[in-house]
C-alpha cells in the first residue's frame, strides 16, 4: 500500500530549469503522477520529474534543484516532484540511500573525489552508475554503520566519517510538535508514512489545501490536530496511525506572548484564571476524566498550562474553552474573555457591518486560508469581482460585498467550506434589533404550518 | 421541559449519536438543513459519520415500524457567527415532507416577536425526576410567550437545540433555539433563547451557497 510518490519531495507550482539542458530530458509522458513516480524510482538516471496536473504529463529530469547550473522558477502548471535521498540533509537508517551533496567530514576535512586516487588510492570505491558514489559527496557504499562517509584530502586521515544526523535528530521538536518541520516519514515502530496529499490506504480530513499552514508535505510525521506528539497516516491498513520518535530540543521554546486579563488571536497564549464558560457553566478541571474523558493530560501538554480548571486553548480552537462540569455540555467556549485591546487596531476591526473594510486579513476565524475572490476553486463564487466590482474583492482578503450582518468574510480554501467569516471584530458593539415589525407585516410561505388535530390526537 | 402535553411539532428533530442515543433538538429549516446550537457538539470540525437525524415521530423511540419515521444520516456541520452559538447541520438528503415532517419558518431580519405571541418549545429531553413524573418523554408543550416575566421553564437535558416556535400570521416560526443557560431555570429566571431573527441573514446565506 506504499505509494511511489512516498520516495519524493514536492515542490508545488515550481519548474526546475537548467541550463543549458545536457542531455536534454527524454519527451513528456502520460500518466498519472504516481505512475511517473514508478517509472523514475526504477531509473537509475532519474532523480526528479515535473508533473502538469492538467495534462497530465511528465517529465523524468536526471538532476535536482541541488545540481549545479539548475534554477527553481514558479510555474503554476507543474508540480517538481525530487527524489528525497537527493534533498534529506539527515539519514535514515544507516545512510546508505544518502544522495544529498555533504563533502566535508565530521571533522572539517574536505573530502576526496570518489573517482581521484590521490592522496589516497583506493579501487574499492569507484562511481558507477548504480552506487551513487559522484563528486566527492559524502557516502556510505559499505554500509558502515556509522553512516556516509569519505576519503579526505588530508593525506595523514585516510577516511572518515561525515557525521551526518538521522532524521530523527537532525531537527528536534518543542512542546507537542505542532512546528515540527524535519524529515522523518517513519513512525515509531519503522512502519513508512502515508502521504497527506493521498486518501489511501487510509482516508483522512488533513488535506494539505485546507491546512496550509501545518506543514503537511509529502509524507513527513507532523501534529496538525494538537495530539501528544508529531504522528502521520501509516502505509499499513490494518494501522491508521502511529506517533513518530523525534527527539525533543533542549532549549525551551521561545514563550509566546502571554496575556492574564484578555486574550490575542486565537488565545493559546491566554494563562488568566477565568474557569466558566461563555454561558456561565463551571469548567472540568482539565486533570480530571469526568465527566467528560479527553486526552488534553496537562503532563502531556506542557506548553499549554493546563492548570486547575482555567479556559485554555491547547488545540489552535477560534478562543480559549474549556470542558464543562455539565455531563450534556462537553465542552464551551470562554468568548467572555475580552479581546486585548491592542489587537484590535484600525485595520483589525470593522464599522458598522464591515462593508467598507480594505485591511488584508485573510484567513478565516477557523485559521483557514481565504480563496481568492477571482478564483473559481473549490469554490465557484457567486460573489467575484466581476458581479461586485466596487466592492474591492481584492486577492483573497476578506470583505463583505452582500453587507452580511455579521462581517467580513471569505470563500475558503476548504473544500468542505463554502464560505466563513473572518477573525476581525465590531470596533464598536451593535445593537441589531430593529423596531418591532408589525405582525400583519409579516408573511410566510410554504411553512410553520400543521394538522391542528394531530395536536390532540395522541397514539 | 417541564408540563406540556403531548403534541405534534413536525419540525423538531432529532438528533442521535453513532450509538443512536438522542442528545439534542433541532429544527427542520430546509428540507435538508437543520438548525441547533453549537454547545452540542465538540468543534465545528466534528467528524459526524454516523450521526443522524430522526423526523416524522411523536415518540422519542418509536417502535421500528413507526410508519412516519424518517432517519437522516448528518453529513456536515457549519458553525454560525461566533456570538451566535448556532449550527446548521446539513443532510446527506432531503426529508420527505408529510403530516408529520413539515419545514418551519424563518423570522423576518433582526424581528423582534411582540409581547403576548402564543409560543411552544418542544423535545425529548429528560423530564426524570421531575414534576411531570415518569413516562416515555413525548413531543410537545405549547407555552405562551412572557416578557421577563414568571416563566418557570426548566429545560434539560436533550431540549437543547430545539425550537421555540412562535405563531406569526397563522403560521409556526422559528424565532429561537434552546441553548444550555447559566443555571436551570426558575419562577424569576426568564428561560434563554438564541434570537433566530439576528442570524435569518447567515441562514439563507450557508443554504444558498
Amino acid at each position: 500500500h506504499r505509494s511511489p510518490l512516498n520516495d519524493f519531495q514536492r515542490l508545488r507550482a515550481t519548474e526546475l530549469l537548467a541550463v543549458p539542458a545536457e542531455p536534454p530530458p527524454p519527451l513528456p509522458e502520460q500518466g498519472s503522477a504516481e505512475q511517473c513516480a514508478q517509472r523514475c524510482a526504477t531509473s537509475l538516471a532519474c532523480r526528479a520529474f515535473h508533473y502538469d496536473r492538467q495534462s497530465q504529463l511528465c517529465q523524468l529530469l536526471s538532476w535536482t534543484q541541488h545540481s549545479p547550473h539548475v534554477q527553481l522558477q514558479k510555474n503554476i502548471h507543474y508540480d517538481l516532484y525530487q527524489k528525497k535521498d537527493y534533498l534529506r540533509d539527515c539519514i535514515v537508517a544507516d545512510g546508505t540511500s544518502y544522495r544529498g551533496t555533504r563533502a566535508t567530514t565530521e571533522k572539517g576535512l574536505r573530502c576526496q573525489h570518489w573517482q581521484a586516487t590521490t592522496p589516497h588510492d583506493h579501487s574499492r570505491f569507484l562511481p558507477s552508475p548504480r552506487n551513487g558514489l559522484e563528486e566527492n559527496y559524502c557516502r556510505n557504499p559499505d554500509r558502515d554503520r556509522r553512516g556516509p562517509w569519505c576519503y579526505t584530502v588530508n593525506p595523514k586521515v585516510r577516511h572518515q566519517s561525515c557525521g551526518i544526523k538521522k532524521c530523527e535528530d537532525a531537527v528536534c521538536m518543542t512542546c507537542n510538535g505542532e512546528d515540527y518541520r524535519g524529515a522523518v516519514d517513519h513512525t515509531e515502530s519503522g512502519t513508512e508514512c502515508q502521504r497527506w496529499d493521498l486518501q489511501h490506504p487510509h482516508k483522512h480530513p488533513f488535506h494539505p489545501d485546507k491546512y496550509p499552514d501545518k506543514g503537511l508535505d509529502d509524507n513527513y510525521c507532523r501534529n496538525p490536530d494538537s495530539s501528544e506528539r508529531p504522528w502521520c497516516y501509516t502505509t499499513d491498513p490494518g494501522r491508521e496511525r502511529e506517533y513518530c520518535h523525534i527527539r525533543f530540543c533542549k532549549k525551551r521554546p521561545r514563550p509566546l506572548n502571554l496575556t492574564t486579563g484578555c486574550f490575542r488571536g486565537k488565545g493559546e497564549g491566554y494563562r488568566g484564571r477565568v474557569n466558566i464558560t461563555v454561558s456561565g457553566i463551571p469548567c472540568q478541571r482539565w486533570d480530571a476524566q469526568t465527566p467528560h474523558q479527553h486526552h488534553f493530560v496537562p503532563e502531556k501538554y506542557p506548553c499549554k498550562d493546563l492548570q486547575e480548571n482555567f479556559c485554555r486553548n491547547p488545540d489552535g480552537s477560534e478562543a480559549p474553552w474549556c470542558f464543562t462540569a455539565r455531563p450534556t455540555v462537553r465542552i464551551a467556549f470562554c468568548f467572555q474573555i475580552r479581546r486585548c485591546p491592542d489587537e484590535l487596531d484600525a485595520q483589525e476591526c470593522y464599522h458598522d457591518h464591515g462593508e467598507r473594510y480594505h485591511g488584508h486579513i485573510s484567513k478565516t476565524r477557523k485559521g483557514i486560508t481565504c480563496q481568492p475572490w477571482a478564483a473559481q476553486a473549490p469554490h465557484v463564487p457567486q460573489i467575484s469581482p466581476v458581479t461586485h466590482p466596487e466592492a474591492h474583492l481584492e486577492e483573497n482578503y476578506c470583505r463583505n460585498p452582500d453587507n452580511d450582518s455579521h462581517g467580513p468574510w471569505c470563500y475558503t480554501m476548504d473544500p468542505r467550506t463554502p464560505f466563513d467569516y473572518c477573525a476581525i471584530k465590531p470596533c464598536l458593539a451593535q445593537s441589531w434589533l430593529m423596531p418591532m415589525l408589525l405582525a400583519d407585516a409579516v408573511a410566510f410561505e410554504q411553512c410553520g404550518r400543521r394538522e391542528e388535530r394531530l395536536q390532540q390526537k395522541g397514539r | 421541559i417541564i408540563g406540556g402535553q403531548p403534541g405534534n411539532s413536525p419540525w423538531t428533530v432529532s438528533i442521535r449519536n453513532r450509538a443512536g442515543v438522542h442528545f439534542c433538538g433541532g429544527s427542520l429549516v430546509k428540507e435538508q438543513w437543520v438548525i441547533s446550537t453549537r454547545q452540542c457538539f465538540f468543534s465545528c470540525d466534528a467528524d459526524l459519520t454516523g450521526y443522524e437525524v430522526q423526523l416524522g415521530t411523536l415518540f422519542k423511540d418509536p417502535g421500528p415500524g413507526d410508519p412516519d419515521k424518517q432517519t437522516i444520516p448528518i453529513v456536515q456541520i457549519v458553525c454560525g457567527p461566533s456570538e451566535s452559538q448556532l449550527v446548521m447541520l446539513k443532510l446527506v438528503r432531503p426529508a420527505t415532507l408529510n403530516r408529520r415532517v413539515a419545514l418551519i419558518c424563518l423570522p423576518p431580519e433582526r424581528y423582534v416577536v411582540p409581547a403576548g405571541t402564543v409560543c411552544e418549545i418542544a423535545g425529548w429531553g429528560e423530564t426524570r425526576g421531575t414534576c411531570c413524573g415518569p413516562g416515555t418523554p413525548t413531543l410537545g408543550s405549547p407555552w405562551k410567550l412572557v416578557p421577563w416575566g414568571d416563566t418557570s421553564l426548566w429545560v434539560p437535558q436533550g431540549d437543547y437545540g430545539g425550537p421555540l416556535a412562535c405563531l406569526t400570521a397563522d403560521c409556526w416560526v422559528l424565532e429561537g433555539v434552546i441553548t444550555p443557560s447559566r443555571i436551570c431555570a426558575r419562577t424569576d429566571q426568564p428561560a434563554l433563547f438564541i434570537r433566530v431573527s439576528l442570524y435569518v441573514d447567515w441562514i439563507h446565506k450557508v443554504i444558498k451557497m
